[in-house]
């Protein structure tokens, strides 16, 4: 049975037939399911679930036009990457996070930078509200809206040493329990691992519980002791820093 | 303490490849029910562009979705173990029995429907065990981190 679907890709290769091409994209079109329900996880309410499956099924298109079947990849482990990028490029373009949450956390990221070279620590939340010229209800309402808990949150973030690494990848790689085929290399999980020890004993724990211990935001709240809000911008915090401390 | 993150991680790599396959499954009989939909609604098969409405027939409701509190880690990519699961599927129904089915009669769709949802309950039964398994052992861990008999430094 294997067999009918490798004759469409056959046909597809000899023909290009747009015909033959709906019915592979229908074949894998669940695959579009899969992706935007994970892409979904954690993401603010206000993004349509049907959106992210169109998208996703334009990434699927495109992963059917460009897949070569002589490469020996198996066209799902191809597809799931095209049809993540393809959700995450067009929500990106639309600005799922208001330009001006945006443009927050990218100063906020700044003095982040800035104050840790000063202070050879993590700049204390008074310490960033301070440079920054906010009050500390500003700050703690800017950590709140951007949200770290999402796979796109995560990915359109990170540009190591010009290579694009995915974080949520690489963190989770770290403590596979099985060995396998890694996205990142062993020099980027080092790097990776390297740094996490770099960071606030409490920073470490929040980011080691959600990403090792995939444990939630509010069993990690209850763990130390903090209210739903406050755990909510600890981990936006500790991801930030991470990010500044990778990016150095 | 670690056998229990052992154990743990074995239950998730197992319930990583159990909700992919279920995920997959889900989509195919949203499919299949989408076109019987279509026919009992307009008695002809005449196809309404499917492609057209794919991404409403696929999409979950609003009522799947978990905040930012109740979010877990959850990993992209074709989990390792699906073998067995997705051969299981296929032996139930192929996807290229999604391909021709303007010229299916509405029996044949709805025995296709019939057959995918015993195998879909299957599915979710094994995930909810799972997730049980999961949790409880989660919940273990969680107090040992509370009473500092487990430290992140075991990880790093
Ligand atoms: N937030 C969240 N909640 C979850 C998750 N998994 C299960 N639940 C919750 O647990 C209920 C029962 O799940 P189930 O036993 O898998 O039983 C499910 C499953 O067998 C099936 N089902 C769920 N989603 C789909 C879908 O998209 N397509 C198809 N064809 N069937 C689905 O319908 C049953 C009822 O679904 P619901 O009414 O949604 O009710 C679900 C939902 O409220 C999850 O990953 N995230
Ligand atoms: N330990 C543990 N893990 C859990 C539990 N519920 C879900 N998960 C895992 O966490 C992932 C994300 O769940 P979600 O945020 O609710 O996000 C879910 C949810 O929004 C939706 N979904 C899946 N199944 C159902 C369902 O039966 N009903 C509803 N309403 N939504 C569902 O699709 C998304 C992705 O689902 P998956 O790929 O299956 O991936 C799920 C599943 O692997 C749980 O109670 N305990």
């Amino acid at each position: 049975v294997e067999r009918e679907v490798e004759a469409l890709w056959e046909r597809y290769r000899d023909t290009g037939d747009a015909d033959v091409r709906e019915r592979l994209i229908i074949n894998y079109a669940p695959l579009v399911k899969y992706v935007a329900g994970r892409v979904a996880v954690g993401m603010p309410a206000n993004v349509e679930h049907a959106d992210l499956v169109s998208y996703g099924i334009f990434g699927l298109m495109d992963a059917i036009e460009k897949f070569d079947l002589s490469k020996g990849f198996k066209f799902e482990t191809y597809a799931v990457t095209r049809i993540r990028g393809a959700i995450i490029d067009e929500l990106r373009s639309i600005d799922w996070v208001p330009r001006s949450v945006r443009a927050k956390a990218r100063a906020l990221e700044a003095a982040m930078q800035r104050l840790e070279s000063d202070l050879r620590r993590t700049p204390t939340d008074e310490e960033l509200a301070d440079d920054l010229g906010w009050t500390l209800e500003e700050l703690q309402e800017t950590l709140t809206r951007v949200s770290m808990t999402s796979i796109a949150a995560l990915d359109e973030t990170l540009d190591v040493s010009g290579d694009r690494i995915s974080l949520v990848d690489t963190l989770q790689d770290l403590t596979a329990a099985l060995p396998e085929e890694s996205f990142e290399d062993e020099e980027t999980k080092h790097l990776l691992r390297e740094t996490l020890t770099r960071l606030t004993e409490r920073e470490q724990t929040v980011l080691g519980l959600y990403y090792f211990e995939g444990m939630t935001l509010s069993q990690i709240g209850d763990v130390l002791g903090v209210t739903e809000s406050r755990i909510c911008q600890i981990h936006t915090k500790a991801v930030l820093s991470l990010r500044t401390k990778l990016v150095d | 303490t670690d056998e229990i993150r052992a154990r743990r991680a074995d239950a998730q790599a197992e319930e990583e490849a159990v909700s992919y396959v279920r995920r997959l499954l889900q989509g195919r009989l949203d499919i299949l029910r989408a076109e019987l939909i279509r026919r009992t609604d307009d008695g002809s098969p005449e196809a309404a562009d499917l492609l057209v409405r794919l991404s409403s027939v696929l999409s979950d409701g609003a009522a799947g979705h978990r905040d930012q509190l109740g979010a877990r880690a959850t990993r992209l990519r074709v989990p390792e173990g699906i073998d067995g699961y997705t051969e299981r599927l296929d032996a139930v129904l192929d996807a290229s029995a999604l391909e021709e089915l303007e010229g299916r009669t509405v029996e044949t769709l709805q025995a296709f429907i019939d057959r995918l949802t015993d195998h879909e309950h299957e599915l979710s039964e094994i995930r909810q065990q799972l997730f049980v398994r999961i949790d409880a052992l989660r919940s273990e861990l969680a107090a040992r981190y509370k009473d500092g008999r487990a430290a992140i430094g075991d990880l790093l």
